[in-house]
């Protein structure tokens, strides 16, 4: 499903690119040293969470420290590439899509992620997501089950 | 309304069942607290191999982290997905456990594709190749792959 | 210094002995075999923490299942003994201390810790004791200091 | 009051200091955010070997535990015990740190005992000893212990 992804100045990446050439695929390396951070630019680029969740309290903490722009590119095993990119202004950011280099609004990557089959975020676990639900309330867990139906 | 959540507890439920009997040879299962079910609490009942059932409250660190992933295993046969990003999901687990989480990710690898962050050896063993993560100068850098 | 540890029907021990006969002792062992068990078996002895914090939602809840009384004796390495036992009762339980033998109340222990120096709960960390620091907040965690002042 | 709490504050931060460099090579303070230290809360400054300074917020989870534990180690320096029980506290930590760890207990150990529930093989390796716990018929049971 997903074949590449690129990073550029986002959070502790300056230009980075991953293939992903196998259905099994694991990312190890020392405390600190930007596994998680892959994990949020793929949560970032096809908008599945918020900046909250991403550890950040703004889009713009995302941004690689000194820099005025990020970006992420997701290219898809059928070709499809999905860009996002986030711009620091004045006032606050821009925040773009693309699709395949045209500019498009995000219902237009909803669509897309409906297609491929993406429908809810329950494929993306963070680190400590397990916990959290471990940890959970009763009735918490009941609502999951709310959400789903 | 009481359908849709019936439907969907019921089909998770078997879910989680058929995933504690993969994962930890064991028996699993989920039960409400209430007759209704938007005032109800969700339990988890948990029977590892070899032992008496317990609830949640009762089980170790390890046996809770198991129980949770299980149930995030249930949810996501309920509604598959393309590909699936697990970040450190294995922290909790003993060696053993490590190793079965591994095999099953391995064995679902066929029908989806699985991105896992981990430190733990045997689950970077199971994996067809490994990618490298480590800090360069000012920068995260990506480092060669491994292959099985 | 703790030398020993006897466990009788204490959680999930039905009779164990535990010699400490190093200074840097390690224990492992499968998830769910007992091990944070022992943790509690200590704290528990030297009433060091209540019982909620031994996840168990009352004394009883201690004691191995199918059996009216657990046990727990520590000894120190100059000779001491510290025991204690609880008992179930119909209304509820009985919790005994006893000093190389001879029964006490808590306070006399609290002086013999003292002496020992165990003066605060902050040399026993729990399993996720680690993780519960890291989410604290700010205010909280200057709640530490202030409890050790 | 105020000068209670300082005396605690400077102490334990001092410690902090000693500890982060002994621990990660690195450079670490605690400070608080207002000028009432009752009203206040305490930050913690960390920065690992070859970083720039961060704040516990924006640390990942390996090295917010690593200054966590750094911090319950300054603790225990202001007011040493006889022994200390640590469960499971390396469980997010990689290889290496898991081993610094392990070096800082063991050179710990010559002042007081430490008796340290771990699953990773870098603690297990530094120990004098390690005891193994497995779960028997229906009962917990005591198994050999290895020597270093
Ligand atoms: N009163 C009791 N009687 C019998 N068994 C009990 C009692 N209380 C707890 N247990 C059992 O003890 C087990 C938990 O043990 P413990 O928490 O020590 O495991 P652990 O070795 O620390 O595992 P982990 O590596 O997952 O943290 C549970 O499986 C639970 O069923
Ligand atoms: N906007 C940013 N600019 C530069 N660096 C950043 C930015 N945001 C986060 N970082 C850095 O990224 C690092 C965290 O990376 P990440 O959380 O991915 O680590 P990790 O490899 O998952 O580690 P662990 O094994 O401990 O979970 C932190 O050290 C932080 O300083
Ligand atoms: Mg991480
Ligand atoms: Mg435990």
């Amino acid at each position: 499903m997903i074949q590449r992804i690129r990073l550029k100045n986002f959070k502790s990446f300056k230009k980075a690119e991953i293939s992903f050439d196998y259905p099994f695929v694991a990312i190890t390396g020392p405390n600190g040293s930007g596994k998680s951070n892959i994990v949020d630019s793929i949560l970032f680029c096809l908008g599945l969470k918020h900046s909250k969740v991403l550890r950040a309290d703004k889009l713009t903490d995302l941004i690689r420290i000194g820099c005025n722009e990020a970006e992420v590119e997701i290219t898809f095993k059928n070709g499809l590439r999905v860009r996002r990119r986030v711009k620091k202004t004045e006032k606050g950011y821009y925040s773009y899509y693309y699709l395949n280099d045209r500019s498009v609004g995000y219902s237009e990557i909803e669509r897309v992620l409906e297609e491929l089959g993406v429908v809810n975020d329950y494929n993306v676990v963070m680190q400590g997501d397990v916990t959290r639900i471990a940890e959970m309330s009763p009735v918490q867990r009941r609502r999951i089950i709310e959400d789903i139906a | 309304k009481r359908e849709a959540f019936f439907k969907v507890f019921n089909a998770i439920n078997e879910n989680f069942r058929e995933v504690v009997r993969e994962l930890a040879d064991g028996e699993g299962e989920l039960y409400l607290d209430g007759e209704d079910p938007f005032s109800s609490g969700l339990h988890i009942r948990f029977r590892p191999f070899g032992k008496k059932v317990q609830k949640m409250e009762a089980m170790s660190g390890g046996e809770k982290s198991l129980a949770a992933l299980a149930l995030i295993f249930a949810i996501q046969r309920f509604k598959p997905a393309p590909f699936y990003v697990f970040d450190e999901v294995d922290m909790f687990l003993d060696g053993v456990n490590v190793g079965r989480v591994a095999k099953m990710i391995k064995k679902l690898s066929k029908d989806a594709q699985f991105i896992v962050v981990s430190l733990r050896k045997p689950m970077l063993e199971m994996a067809d190749a490994v990618i490298g993560v480590t800090r360069g100068e000012d920068s995260s850098i990506v480092t060669a792959i491994r292959l099985r």
